[in-house]
């Protein structure tokens, strides 16, 4: 584990009062092999390291903590602080104002419609992916399971109409939350970058959450960039947490869009959800 | 640095950021520029240019050397007369394994040859709706699973039974996603493939491929070396290479597994598999 690691950075500081750039630059070293064998972005990495840096020399040791100790909080610390303090809640309109609405986008295959389906409470989902093979019969199966509806319309009338079709029939029936699940897409595709954007103009959604794998490498910085860039996002879901990666992904996609990762899912059943702890991040990246 | 002209470590460096960027990992990172180093200094190479010639050709070397013979690594066809080839589909959730099979399938048939699918996600929301439209597209039949039949590995012996039964040339098993972590899936996973050895006299499928998306990170490693250990696979497939993702894995995977990479996936229609090519991989790898 990291702090194994740095037990030779321990043993430099023990019997110094200051923490200085040449007592902590192999330990430094150190935390950035470690975060990036982690999948945090680089950049992100580098930006940290310099922000514990800047922190970390010149501070006084404190009396009766071990340096070492005093250092592995300091790191601790700036990587929750990218993370957010408290767990993010999903965002809710006032009680008369029409149903809230929340907008799920991301890249093929991330989760996007299990977690649909997880997120329901008072819901209606909405099935606006029009075109993988079984999609709507996917998320129609799924929400099945939880006794939830489905909105769906002709694949032929596109993403856009169906979500708008989905969100009026949503206030006539007096749904609480609306759910609109979208296909899979690439960022370069331009095309289905633009239809998402036109989903999200036609239904104004309260909450637009990128929904990324935890296993994704150094790509989750762009591609968190990219969908903030071209549409927009108010946070995120980060799926597939009960595997063993340790997810740098997460500080990436906080880090690049600043926008809080508000749900993990830790398995393929839809009771697989759970709020987002910035503290358990934190240590599971740092291994 | 190790000594070397101011340019050689500048561009060192600049490589250093592409290739971690690109997810090749800290440690294939530190062993390949390393060589470099040494490499560019032995031919006195000083611009930018040769120097990153000079890595795209080691990395295409290394690609081919460990990577099958002469980097075309051909999927296993079995000997007339001796039953179908039986190629097994296995990886993570989402992955992209149930889509590779629509479009290897489609490839097979225009080969002439006739292919059978077997429907072994017996688990997830309309995974047998999917491939079946898969099956229709690609005009191969498919074998799903009886009413209330939850054993992948019964659906899995009655594909095998019938493909047998038929003199089919190609036999496809699809499995559901499924974490290198989770024990009782490694099981199920175990099971499947035992199945087949039934129907053969014990020897295994004639290909365990493994499919990676190629926007994952580090976890990747991990994946093929476990699946490797415990079930044994025979290639990878990387997938979604028409995305931004450069799917630097591989050259840890191939290196250090000596796993061939047979074919790519670059989109979500039938028409977008391709073999596996290292001088074009290595050149979106690099840039
Ligand atoms: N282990 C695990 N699997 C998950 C989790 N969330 C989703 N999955 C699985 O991941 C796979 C992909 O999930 P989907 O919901 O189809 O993903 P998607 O983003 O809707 O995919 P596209 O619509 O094709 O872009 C399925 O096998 C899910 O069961 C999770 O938290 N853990
Ligand atoms: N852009 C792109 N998308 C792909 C590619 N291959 C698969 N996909 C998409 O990725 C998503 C997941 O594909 P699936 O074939 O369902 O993946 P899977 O591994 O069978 O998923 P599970 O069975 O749920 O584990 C779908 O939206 C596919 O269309 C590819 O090469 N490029
Ligand atoms: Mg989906
Ligand atoms: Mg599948």
């Amino acid at each position: 584990s990291l702090a194994e690691k740095m037990d030779q950075t321990v043993r430099k500081l023990r019997g110094t009062d200051k923490i200085t750039e040449a007592n902590i630059g192999g330990a430094l070293k150190e935390v950035r092999r470690s975060m990036l064998d982690a999948d945090v972005n680089l950049r992100v990495v580098d930006q940290l390291i310099a922000d514990v840096r800047e922190r970390a020399v010149g501070s006084q040791v404190v009396a009766g903590v071990e340096p070492g100790q005093q250092f592995i909080k300091i790191i601790y610390e700036e990587l929750t602080r990218v993370m957010g303090k408290d767990a993010a809640p999903l965002a809710r309109r006032a009680a008369g104002s029409g149903p809230t609405v929340v907008l799920l986008a991301g890249l093929q295959g991330a989760g996007k419609t299990t977690a649909a389906a997880k997120l329901a409470l008072y819901v209606l989902l909405v099935a606006c992916d029009v075109y993988r093979p079984a999609a709507v019969e996917q998320l129609q199966t799924l929400a099945g399971m939880i006794d939830v509806d489905v909105f769906t319309a002709d694949l032929e009338l596109g993403a856009v109409e169906i979500a708008r079709r989905g969100l009026t029939a949503a206030e006539e029936g007096k749904y609480d939350t609306v759910i609109i699940d979208t296909a899979g897409r690439q960022v370069i595709n331009d095309k289905l970058m633009r239809e998402l954007r036109d989903v999200k103009a036609a239904t104004r959604p309260d909450d637009t959450l990128l929904v990324v794998d935890a296993m994704t490498g150094q790509e989750a910085a762009n591609l968190t960039r990219a969908f903030n860039d071209s549409v927009g996002i108010t946070g995120a879901i980060l799926t597939k947490l009960d595997g063993d990666t340790r997810g740098g992904a997460a500080l990436s996609v906080q880090s690049v869009s600043g926008k809080p990762i508000k749900f993990v899912g830790t398995g393929e059943k839809v009771e697989k959800l759970e709020p987002f702890f910035p503290e358990r991040m934190a240590s599971r990246i740092l291994g | 640095l190790g000594g070397g002209s101011k340019d050689l470590n500048a561009t060192l460096a600049q490589l250093e950021e592409v290739l971690i960027t690109s997810d090749l990992g800290v440690d294939t990172v530190d062993s390949v520029l390393a060589d470099l180093r040494a490499d560019a200094k032995a031919a006195r190479l000083t611009s930018r240019e040769d120097i990153t010639t000079c890595l795209k050709d080691s990395l295409v070397r290394i690609l081919l050397r460990r990577g099958g013979q002469d980097g075309v690594a051909d999927l296993a066809v079995r000997a007339k007369g001796e039953g179908p080839t039986v190629v097994v589909v296995i990886g993570a959730n989402g992955m992209g394994k149930t889509t590779t099979i629509g479009k290897l399938a489609t490839r097979y048939r225009r080969e002439g040859k006739t292919v059978l699918l077997a429907a072994c996600d017996t688990f997830r929301a309309a995974a047998v709706a999917q491939l079946q439209t898969w099956g229709e597209r690609a005009d191969a039949a498919v074998v799903v699973p009886k009413t209330g039949q939850k054993s992948a590995a019964g659906v899995c012996y009655d594909a095998m039974a019938q493909g047998v039964r038929d003199d089919v040339d190609v036999v496809i098993v699809d499995t559901s996603g499924r974490l290198h972590t989770n024990i009782n899936l490694m099981g199920e996973l175990k099971k499947i493939v035992g199945v087949v050895g039934k129907f053969r006299d014990g020897s295994g499928p004639d290909e365990v491929l493994l499919v990676v998306d190629a926007s994952i990170g580090r976890n990747a490693v991990t994946q093929a070396r476990t699946w490797s250990d415990e079930v044994g696979v025979s290639g990878l497939v990387v997938t979604k290479l028409d995305g931004t993702a450069r799917a630097g894995f591989v050259v840890s995977v191939v290196d250090e597994l000596g796993l061939p990479v047979k074919l790519i996936g670059v989109g979500e229609s039938v028409d977008d598999l391709r073999d596996f090519d290292p001088v074009l991989f290595v050149e979106g790898l690099v840039g």
